[in-house]
């Protein structure tokens, strides 16, 4: 009849449902009950912690993060600031997003500042001047055209970017 | 009261919780006064904290600001669960039991909220709670409990691991939805959840498919419940829609568990959901790669996966009861009188309201015709092994004329036979004795002069086409091996199919038919 | 038919499904790595 909803019977094009399954990937055939999220597309909004098991080696690695206590903090602002130049970029990047409104994100905000990175409040990410090319000011002088490199949080590498930077899109 | 003394000390647990780690000394401390001061030395004073500390978690949880921390309580009164069920040295009960009776209060808070809250009855919490017990679980079980220091313990806990998901199952059987209503979706969430769903499809011996089978008899029957010719409720096709895709995850993950379990889904599968019905029968065995179905060469008699018996994890003649063996003596000497007492036994005393296409009422027992037929399909698949092909691919077996017969006799209904084809076509899967030997069955009642009458030729002929109409019109998938008897009957020279009266009738099925 | 009270139990289901955050796993208590402390509206709030 009319008001029947058709899905249940003659169906519908399952690519969609499927490529929310993460089907098909590569030609292999990946588990995807292990980190199935929710029965709707609607409702997986977030990955989801699948099993896992920390072998007793990695649970008891001292000096993580240049730090003598284990698991490492950061608690002493004098110490953190000098710990923390000894970072290399990354290590800062992943300390910056992983531990959102804490100390030592502020602490990583100042150390890459100092590098001459400088954050992209729209698109929440680090980006610095190509050190190869010299960018170009615009006459009003609120902007400027380069490449630039970018650190890229999700795929979690620098890329290189053409791009007009707006100077008040910056901290 | 006593009461609110309870919700102090499990106060005390949330605020300790939230303070120290895991195996802290502090926690175990905490356990220790909680069990030296009496508090859950006894059965019923373990009962009454669990409850007072579960209904405080779930006020809490209705109190709490929504972009909080909802589920502290929650996750620490799970934790407590836990942490009660390894430590606890009980003389009283084994831990099977503490769990059975921790979950048992679990169910009478769970029951009593759905029973008055009604439509305000909120879900989250007890999903919580139970998504919360099967992480936890994770975490303890890792590498053979091997945070469990006690080895005594650490041994009891690794034989229980079984155990603990056919309780959970058992638990997740009692709150269906057909019983709460209100508690659907988070249901629908824990059967296929993350640490649920894949640990029932692999452990060990298959010892989760039972319970598991049951669980999603469960969500099929809720569904079908609602499944009306006229309206199906919004949140029904909801329901449907994340039912679809948690087969398609077990069709990827473990197809091994539709092929063996299709017989029972089947019994309870509306027969409206098509698309459903082809996912669970479009499994296909995890390393078998199949031969393109559309290729015009194709014969079955030449692919080796044709002489294999498809395995199947629930024996359907445990359901032929008294009709076994009236059937089983038809295959060994056929005869009138048999066939007689099998047909009488395929009508049922009253009819089931069934929504079928065309169709709402069974006057036929579907099952036991779903039992006899795939009885008949293994015992082919037996007789293949333990003789010869020619034995079984041959229309005077006793095989091929019991299904003939049950057709072909005069106290057959149209409804009967439609039902017997139907179920035979539901035997075309992936490349398998039963899927090649059905297809020889099919092609034959297709083709043969022995029908009692012309008519009853195209009755059948119409029958079966429409069967295969109704599984190919749908969206994909659609089963190799009824892509495979389509393009036998297109290939066949003694089958014109744009001849009969009945497709020339319909203006859209003669077209499709010349398009294929 | 689905009855009324069903159909509304049903509703109020389908409003508070839980979602993938409700399923994920519970963290009662981290060590904190570092003390929380108030950093730009801009940075990332969420790890």
């Amino acid at each position: 009849s009319s008001t029947i909803d058709h899905s249940l019977t003659i169906g519908a094009d399952l690519s969609s449902m499927l490529h929310s399954l993460g089907l098909p990937r590569d030609n292999k055939r990946h588990r995807i009950l292990d980190t199935f999220q929710s029965p709707w597309a609607e409702t997986s909004r977030s990955e989801v912690q699948p099993r896992f098991f920390i072998p007793s080696s990695f649970s008891n690695i001292s000096n993580v993060l240049q730090c003598n206590t284990t698991p490492p903090t950061f608690n002493n602002i004098e110490l953190d600031q000098q710990r923390v130049a000894l970072f290399q970029d990354e290590t800062l990047f992943y300390l910056f997003y992983k531990h959102p409104g804490t100390v030592i994100q502020e602490l990583t905000y100042l150390e890459l500042r100092k590098r001459n990175w400088r954050f992209h409040k729209i698109l929440k990410t680090w980006l610095t001047k190509d050190p190869m090319m010299e960018p170009i000011v615009a006459a009003d002088g609120f902007s400027e055209r380069g490449s630039y490199v970018f650190f890229d949080p999700q795929r979690w590498e620098k890329c290189q970017r053409e791009f007009i930077l707006f100077y008040n899109a910056i901290m | 009261t006593q009461t609110e003394k309870y919700y102090l000390v499990f106060t005390e647990w949330v605020k300790l919780v939230q303070k120290v780690d895991d195996n802290d000394p502090m926690i175990l401390a905490f356990i220790k006064q909680l069990i030296d001061k009496g508090v859950i030395s006894s059965t019923d004073g373990l009962i009454e904290f669990l409850r007072a500390s579960l209904e405080l978690s779930v006020f809490s949880f209705k109190e709490s600001d929504p972009t909080g921390e909802v589920f502290t309580s929650i996750d620490a009164i799970i934790k407590l669960i836990i942490k009660l069920f390894i430590m606890g040295e009980y003389k009283e009960y084994s831990r099977k039991q503490f769990l059975n009776l921790a979950l048992s209060v679990v169910m009478m808070v769970f029951s009593d909220d759905h029973e008055k809250e009604e439509n305000t009855f909120n879900e989250r919490p007890y999903f919580r709670l139970f998504s919360n017990l099967l992480c936890e679980w994770q975490i303890l079980s890792g590498h053979q409990f091997i945070k469990v220091k006690n080895v005594d313990t650490r041994k009891e806990l690794i034989e229980f691991e079984e155990e603990f998901y056919n309780i959970i199952a058992k638990f997740l059987h009692t709150i269906q939805p057909i019983a709460f209503p209100g508690f659907s979706f988070a249901w629908i969430t824990l059967i296929s959840h993350r640490m649920f769903l894949p640990i029932m499809l692999r452990l060990e011996n298959k010892s989760g498919w039972k319970s598991l089978t049951n669980l999603l008899i469960d969500l099929i029957k809720f569904m079908e419940q609602y499944t009306d010719k006229n309206s199906i409720p919004d949140a029904i096709s909801v329901v449907y829609k994340g039912a679809l895709r948690v087969f398609l995850g077990i069709s990827n993950d473990v197809p091994e568990y539709l092929i063996e379990n299709h017989y029972e889904l089947m019994n309870y599968l509306p027969p409206t959901y098509l698309q459903l019905k082809n996912v669970i029968l479009g499994a296909i065995p995890k390393k078998m790669m199949i031969p393109n179905p559309y290729d015009p060469d194709l014969s079955m008699e030449n692919i080796e996966s044709c002489q294999q018996q498809p395995n199947i994890f629930y024996n359907p003649v445990n359901d032929l009861k008294t009709l076994k063996k009236p059937v089983d003596n038809y295959l060994r000497i056929p005869s009138n009188s048999l066939l007689r007492i099998i047909i009488a036994s395929l009508f049922k005393d009253v009819y089931e309201r069934k929504n079928g296409i065309g169709y709402e009422h069974l006057m036929v027992d579907s099952k036991l015709i779903r039992a006899i037929i795939l009885h008949v399909g293994i015992e082919v698949g037996i007789e293949n092994e333990r003789t010869s092909s020619s034995a079984v691919f041959n229309t005077k077996s006793s095989y091929y004329s019991l299904l003939f017969n049950l057709i072909n006799n005069d106290t057959t209904t149209i409804e009967l036979k439609y039902q017997i084809i139907h179920t035979i076509i539901e035997q075309l899967r992936y490349p398998n004795i039963q899927t090649y030997w059905f297809n020889f069955v099919i092609i034959n009642l297709f083709v043969s002069d022995e029908w009692s009458d012309g008519n009853k030729k195209q009755e059948i002929q119409e029958l079966i086409l429409r069967n295969i109409l109704e599984r190919i019109i749908v969206n994909k998938p659609h089963c190799w091996g009824i892509i495979v008897l389509v393009m036998s009957l297109l290939k066949s020279s003694e089958v014109d199919l744009l001849s009969y009266s009945f497709i020339k009738e319909i203006p859209e099925v003669e077209n499709m038919f010349q398009q294929m | 038919e689905l009855s009324s009270r069903v159909a509304l139990q049903l509703e109020s289901s389908l409003l508070n499904c839980p979602d993938s955050l409700d399923a994920d796993t519970p963290f009662l208590f981290q060590k904190p790595l570092s003390l929380n402390h108030p950093t730009s509206i801009f940075f990332p709030s969420e790890p």
